[in-house]
């Protein structure tokens, strides 16, 4: 899948598997990502755990457990509840049945969306900076503070400045194979006004599985994190071709 | 029209919060159920057996004074005043803010 960090890093990770995202004293986040149906090597999210640790006074124990896979995305935590403590200091909102729910926990001023879109999961958080700062540096913090290790990333820029030069050359190569070539996906993706990493995003996740769910992927990963923090659009730099990484990896 | 996984879910969900989770254990899995219910409905239109769940499980939230929304209705409610959130409650930290994100494959 692909990772904003919360340090501002954009990634393309493979984290097959079970992998904390976010980890610290009040919070457990934890998806579990599996390959795409089809030939496509490529992995995404069918499965998200958020474990909300133990508050006494808010209400919850001993922990508040929200749990969703494929095709089961609850529009209630696991116990039934829909929220907990004095003026709802923990609340789970049903967006859109099925598809779209948030969940809001007022003692630390965090809010949590989770999407199913297609078979696979889209995931956004907002956290104040002190309580992400807290596990700066810590082994154990997750995805979204330290990124995806090294030997899990993709260089997703160099898939998509070479790979489009050469579809012909590539049923033996096994590891990504193309599902469609990149100036279609270019142009479906520039329609659903995706722009910079989610540009990238969405062009490499239609060249490499032909699912156009993924765009719609992308754009709700977009507009979930400009709901979060609107003044994102300000540093958006609404790039919608790869001029850049043709010229560092063309050749 | 699967209703049946319901079914089980919310006597899986009684057996083992049999004794554990106080007065608002009934509310607790009869709303599990009900929302269990209320996902199969685009599977189960038309369906008389889904139809009588449905309606049973209404029924038994009803009488048991069951919100469909998480909370336990009761005679208090109505007397209780607006209670002051406990400080430890709020956030009382900087309103700076960092974002993450996982999507696609």
């Amino acid at each position: 899948p692909h990772l904003s960090t919360f340090h501002g890093d954009f990634q393309t990770c493979k984290v097959q598997g079970a992998w904390p995202l976010v980890k610290n004293k009040f919070l457990l986040v934890q998806v579990t990502n599996d390959p795409v149906t089809g030939e496509s090597s490529a992995t995404a999210t069918s499965k998200l755990t958020v474990v909300i640790k133990k508050n006494q006074d808010c209400a919850i124990e001993p922990y508040l457990m929200y749990q969703a896979q494929t095709d089961a995305l609850p529009g209630a935590f696991h116990d039934g509840h829909t929220h907990y403590g004095p003026h709802k200091a923990v609340e789970l909102l049903e967006i859109e049945e099925g598809k779209h729910v948030e969940i809001h926990i007022r003692y630390i001023a965090t809010t949590i969306v989770v999407r199913q879109i297609g078979r696979y999961f889209t995931f956004a958080i907002k956290m104040p900076e002190e309580i992400v700062n807290s596990t700066k540096g810590d082994s154990n913090s997750g995805l979204c503070d330290r990124g995806c290790p090294a030997h899990e990333r993709i260089n997703y820029q160099e898939y998509l400045a070479t790979r489009h030069k050469k579809i012909d050359n590539l049923k033996e190569d096994s590891a990504i194979k193309v599902q469609m070539p990149r100036s279609d996906a270019e142009g479906i993706c520039r329609e659903a006004k995706v722009v910079d990493f989610y540009f990238d995003s969405c062009v490499f996740d239609l060249m490499t599985t032909g699912d156009k769910n993924f765009t719609l992927a992308a754009l709700s990963a977009l507009q979930d994190i400009i709901k979060l923090d609107p003044s994102i659009v300000n540093s958006q730099l609404n790039r919608t071709d790869f001029r850049k990484y043709d010229k560092t990896f063309g050749n | 029209c699967d209703i049946d996984t319901c079914a089980k879910q919310f006597q899986r969900l009684q057996s083992v919060e049999n004794g554990v989770m106080g007065p608002d254990k009934e509310c607790i899995t009869l709303r599990t159920y009900w929302n269990c219910i209320k996902k199969k409905v685009r599977d189960c239109k038309g369906d008389l057996n889904y139809l009588t769940v449905r309606t049973g499980v209404k029924n038994r939230m009803g009488q048991n004074n069951c919100s469909k929304n998480g909370r336990t209705l009761g005679p208090e409610d109505e007397k209780t005043s607006v209670p002051t959130i406990p400080s430890v409650c709020s956030y009382h930290g900087k309103k700076v803010y960092k974002h993450c994100g996982l999507f696609g494959d």
